[in-house]
């Protein structure tokens, strides 16, 4: 599985509509402190269906909706959207016939969530699930957040064991 | 359950083991479970000997050393049981330029494996990247990607 | 005693406040206590505002944003009341380029009041610096200090 | 007060013995990974009469000796001193009179500690106490050690508090 591209909206500092394109191969993110990249990590953790906002750096949901600065207004809703692409083995049911996969998430100021793939409203677990099968989800050690290189010595023998678990 | 824990500590275990002499350009390392008689309770311990050191507890290594442990640990576990991507935030952060490149070089192998995003400050990492991507703020507070040329980054 | 500690806070409040602006180049920061009607058990908050972000509390900035406000508030409690001398280990670790820069400009001229002795890998730094010591291991395991050249460091 | 010179002899990754000239101003302290940097760090707060082996991470005192190498044994005993110059005010009493100060730690394997200062056999307590009455002592915020910086944000108002009273 291969991500294609990731669109954000109204997510953390993303108050204007960004595109990220991948093509293939690894990809490094740059710039100053502050400037949005920790918080594109969030945004892929959260479009694959994060749903603690301490593992996005918060202390509620609302706090991913963009809020506001000079010159932009905040956001009244915060979309990210995931384009994906299988090439050896296709999609799990019900999407084996599809060439791509577009996984959407939308959080509304007041509660709301949408969840969408390929357009059809679905619910959050069918994202969950998509990617509990797809081997890819949000296991520990697919992210490695900032700091978190640290604690994995640091954090001692009971969290290290989890982070093993998440292997087997 | 008990057997499926217990294959995967012994994968992640001999790939530790291969691949931590990579980094430190030998030495050896290797994951002990603090109480072998009760597996699904233990915790993992992390013992590790740097070319020319003793062996020790990785709590008693260096800030680098201790991150390019933990980062030989992250790409065994990996390495046995791959993800379809894997994204690192500034995981380079205390090691030295020497070392970053070592981590580097075992990237761009296991990058065959998976989709890979790294997040960093530091320019060799840049340079090794397939695509490079520029974060800025140019309206304050609101963040764009912009493409970026290494020659002239001002990073 | 309560006088005591509250002189002190607000003369490093004082101070914070003058030096937060300085190493962002703008925006806004001070410090709270979390219990104003008791300040023998208060602990302090620190709130700040980046320039062109909004005013919050330190907590939600960036790994390198509050790397910068952590050396803000700890160069202003140097200014309230220097030591004779201060050791600081890859304090710069997760700051840019630019911000290194930043941060050195303000190091030298605080340590006109105190001797400051630096432990970093960051080549700027090392530029700052008066006297420049070089750590090695050429017998594995076994430290020694050698001259160092930056233009050959091979650090 | 000055930092003359800081001398290391069997104190942690240095077997042999070692010398730092200080000739004024901002020293950077640089090289490899795992070189002994912070070493230096420890070494510095211990001759300051650090007494928690916490704080010169390790779990004991007798952690602080040499542990030997392949080309030099285990040490026997760990030795540094710290050279100071006094400026304006000069040195508290009993130094009042003196240029210079010399001040030692040893500790032997076993346990047994001695301590000096200009070569006469002291108390740890009179270590400490110069110390304080200088103003240097091991003040939180002389001694950023690796990692700290993060630690101030993250441990929260009762910490920081800590930190500025110490300024008090
Ligand atoms: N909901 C939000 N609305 C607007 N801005 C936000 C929101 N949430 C976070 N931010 C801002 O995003 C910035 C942090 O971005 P991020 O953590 O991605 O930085 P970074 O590029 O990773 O920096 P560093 O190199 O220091 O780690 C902060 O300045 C923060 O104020
Ligand atoms: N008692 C001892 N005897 C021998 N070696 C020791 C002893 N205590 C620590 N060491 C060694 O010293 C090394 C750590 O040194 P130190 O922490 O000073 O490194 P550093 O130069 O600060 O590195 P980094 O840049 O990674 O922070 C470790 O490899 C450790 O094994
Ligand atoms: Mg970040
Ligand atoms: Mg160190």
């Amino acid at each position: 599985m291969q991500m294609k591209s990731l669109k954000l909206h109204g997510f953390k500092s993303f108050g204007k509509e960004t595109d990220l394109v991948f093509s293939g191969g690894t990809s490094a993110i740059v710039g100053p402190n502050g400037c949005g990249k920790s918080n594109i990590v969030d945004a892929l953790r959260w479009v694959l269906g994060e749903q603690s906002p301490k593992r996005l750096r918060g202390k509620n949901m609302e706090e991913i909706l963009f809020g506001g600065s000079e010159h932009f207004p905040a956001a009244g809703m915060a979309r990210v959207a995931l384009t994906l692409s299988q090439e050896d083995k296709g999609f799990p049911p019900p999407y084996s016939e599809c060439e791509e996969l577009c996984v959407e998430r939308i959080f509304y100021r007041g509660g709301e969530s949408e969840y969408r793939i390929n357009r059809m409203p679905v619910r959050l677990k069918d994202i969950v699930d998509l990617f509990t099968d797809t081997g890819t989800g949000t296991r520990a050690y697919s992210f490695i957040e900032q700091g978190y290189i640290g604690e994995i010595i640091s954090a001692g023998p009971e969290r290290r064991r989890n982070f093993v678990e998440e292997a087997a | 359950t008990k057997a499926r824990f217990m294959e995967a500590f012994e994968g992640v275990n001999k790939k530790f083991q291969e691949v931590f002499p990579r980094l430190f350009k030998g030495g050896k390392a290797f994951l002990l479970l603090d109480n072998p008689d009760d597996p699904l309770e233990a915790g993992i311990e992390m013992v590790a000997q740097p070319p020319g050191k003793r062996l020790q507890n990785i709590n008693l290594l260096s800030g680098g050393e201790k991150s390019l442990a933990a980062l030989a640990l992250l790409m065994a576990i990996f390495q046995y049981k791959p993800s379809p991507f894997c994204v690192l935030d500034e995981v380079d952060a205390a090691l030295d330029d020497i070392n970053v490149m070592r981590f580097n070089e075992l990237l761009k192998e296991i990058s065959a494996l998976s989709q890979f995003i790294v997040i960093t400050h530091n320019r060799q990492t840049m340079e090794i990247a397939e695509q490079l991507y520029g974060v800025t703020m140019q309206s304050p507070g609101v963040s764009q990607i912009v493409s970026v040329n290494l020659n002239s980054a001002p990073i």
